[in-house]
């Protein structure tokens, strides 16, 4: 499944 | 990624670049402080420890090693190389930056996203990048007179992050569930500390004048 994409950022 | 975002990490990278070029075309360090570079180098390794474990993207891999691998070639550099570690203003770079740390660190287990390791030393190196920048404003305002690369260096630290408040407020309208709390509160904050020395940093470069910050 797909992480949660939570810290995207730099 | 919008141009908000991608413009707070170009100019990130930009006040990395200005400060290597520092360093190395002067071959000194003064007028860094060297405790800013280590709270900027535990920033990054607390921030970036998902680097092998979640692939988001070859931009935001290759920008993780670039800023672990550039924050911590700075420290190296300025405590083991010969020529470098010998313009260190020791005496001035007094900030008790260990306080910061933990202060941090005890506000990163209080608040948090989720009580985990990664999610604590994520908070820890939000906080921590707000208040990393203190001991340098505090060297410069005792070294007086402030060299235009390392004024240069300064001014695009504070920048990057105010970018970022952009990126944040862009997200917010544009993605339905856009909350970050943690790092919006803390990048405002940190945009907040710099508020002074933008001011004089303008000031300075309307009048064609050297940085001066008041002691």
């Amino acid at each position: 499944f797909q992480k949660v994409l939570y810290h995207d950022e730099l | 990624m919008n141009i908000f975002r991608l413009a707070g990490d170009m100019t990130h990278l930009l006040s990395i670049i200005v400060l290597l070029l520092k360093i190395y075309a002067t071959k000194s360090c003064s007028g860094i402080s060297l405790k800013t570079q280590e709270l900027y180098a535990l920033v990054f390794l607390a921030r970036y420890l998902d680097l092998f474990t979640d692939f988001i993207s070859v931009y935001n891999t290759i920008m993780k090693v670039v800023f672990i691998a550039s924050s911590l070639a700075i420290v190296w550099c300025m405590r083991l190389h010969p020529l470098v570690k010998r313009s260190y203003d020791k005496e001035l770079d007094t900030f008790r930056h260990y306080f910061l740390i933990g202060g941090t660190f005890v506000l990163a287990l209080v608040l948090n996203e989720k009580f985990t390791l990664q999610e604590i030393l994520w908070a820890f190196s939000i906080y921590l990048e707000a208040v990393a920048i203190l001991p340098q404003l505090v060297l410069l305002q005792r070294s007086g007179n402030v060299d235009n690369l390392t004024g240069q260096y300064v001014f695009f630290l504070g920048a990057y992050r105010a970018f970022y408040i952009l990126n944040w407020i862009y997200r917010y309208l544009t993605e339905p569930r856009f909350t970050r709390w943690i790092a919006c509160v803390s990048g405002i904050v940190q945009t907040g500390i710099y508020a002074d020395f933008f001011y004089y940093y303008f000031i300075s470069w309307k009048n064609n004048s050297k940085l001066k910050l008041p002691a």
